[in-house]
């Protein structure tokens, strides 16, 4: 499953992943997700059952239409991308939003629901 | 030791050896349970292996483990997130009390571990989204797996049949898998013990009277009484943190009725 490869080139092509672009950049950002939507394409058969995928075609339809964008149009080259200095300590400010569940799972739909589980004594 | 499963169920087990917790695609726990007597069928805690498994940008295979006397505030291989990815953050270590109590922020999976050591034995607790718990590639190879699908039934302990036991130490012992109970700890001075921790007589006060009554270890109530600290913290429906035993018709009860 490539949907690694797809995120990192629409985070390379966009610099600001899905935060809102300005209205100039709008056809910048809809031509990277025109090309993200390629990308998940080409990856589905072997990302069937993958979590992080799946996010990735719901985000990638709920961006285009709060955008406007339509499904045809031109795409986008991905930017080259520098990587913050390794054993940085701090939480990275550009990590990844697949990173975090609660922002990449779930922007778009109800809070997840959580289940709890415990083992103790004897 | 004394299992909540993902689905609220309460259950007291044997689960002698090694035992998956937690198996799914992101993540897999398995405890090891050792006897706490010579013995007798109550075990408890004394190895955790965490296994959190290799995700895309954001984390490396990493493991933890933890055993008696033993609760170290980073992974096997010495680091304390997960590794060199460009989210490696998003998988945390804290040391929150040295050697007695770690947490695991696993964000890029929504995922909270409590680890604990209480006395010489291991606590564990996990707040886990539904999606996740339930991310499998295939439920049905999938084997037991106790957080989910609770111990087997021989491998139960009948709570209820263990207490009445106890509590008229004269009858004759049921027939069920129940711990012998030993006379090292009055029921009267476990029940108070319990009381002082857990005010509220839900099944982590019983889970509490029945590991003082089987071991005379006090430090088992402070294993019931963090339980269900962890269970405040990571359970999501505060309504739903205290479970009580269902009733069950005493067989004395069933003759005088009938």
């Amino acid at each position: 499953c490539k949907i690694l490869k797809c995120n990192s080139e629409f985070w390379s092509a966009t610099s600001s992943g899905s935060h809102a672009p300005a209205s100039d950049d709008v056809p910048e950002f809809c031509a990277a997700l025109r090309t993200y939507a390629l990308c998940t394409r080409r990856t589905a058969r072997t990302c069937r059952g993958d979590l992080a995928y799946h996010s990735a075609v719901h985000g990638i339809e709920d961006l285009m239409s709060q955008h406007n964008c339509s499904k045809d149009g031109p795409t986008s080259q991905p930017r080259v991308r520098t990587l913050p200095p390794a054993g940085d300590s701090q939480e990275r400010s550009d990590s990844p939003e697949i990173c975090h569940y609660e922002k990449s799972f779930h922007k778009h739909s109800a809070a997840p629901n959580y289940t709890h589980c415990g083992l103790f004594g004897d | 030791p004394h299992l909540r499963t993902f689905t609220d169920h309460f259950q007291t087990c044997k689960v002698q050896g090694a035992w998956p917790l937690i198996d799914n695609n992101y993540l897999n726990v398995q405890v090891t349970n050792t006897p706490v007597l010579p013995g007798s069928a109550a075990t408890a805690t004394s190895k955790l292996t965490i296994i959190f498994k290799n995700f895309q940008e954001c984390v490396d295979q990493k493991v933890y483990q933890a055993e008696m006397d033993e609760l170290p505030s980073a992974f096997a291989d010495g680091s304390k997130n997960g590794g060199d990815k460009h989210g490696a953050n998003s998988l945390k270590i804290t040391e929150k009390v040295s050697g007695q109590h770690v947490e695991i922020q696993a964000k890029y999976i929504g995922t909270t571990i409590v680890v604990r050591q209480v006395g010489r034995y291991l606590t564990f607790a996990v707040r886990m989204p539904e999606e996740v718990v339930n991310a499998v590639e295939d439920r049905d190879s999938q084997g037991l797996y106790l957080c989910l699908r609770g111990c087997p039934l021989n491998q139960q302990i009948d709570f209820q049949a263990f207490r009445a036991n106890a509590e008229s130490p004269r009858r004759p012992a049921a027939a069920s898998p129940s711990p012998v109970v030993p006379e090292t700890f009055p029921y009267e001075t476990a029940v108070a013990k319990c009381k002082e921790k857990l005010p509220v007589e839900d099944l982590y006060y019983q889970a509490c009277v029945f590991d003082l009554l089987t071991t005379g270890d006090v430090n088992f109530t402070l294993a019931a009484y963090y339980a269900l600290e962890d269970g405040k913290m990571l359970h999501s429906n505060k309504d739903k943190l205290h479970l009580f035993e269902r009733t069950r018709e005493l067989p004395g009860a069933v003759a005088a009725a009938a």
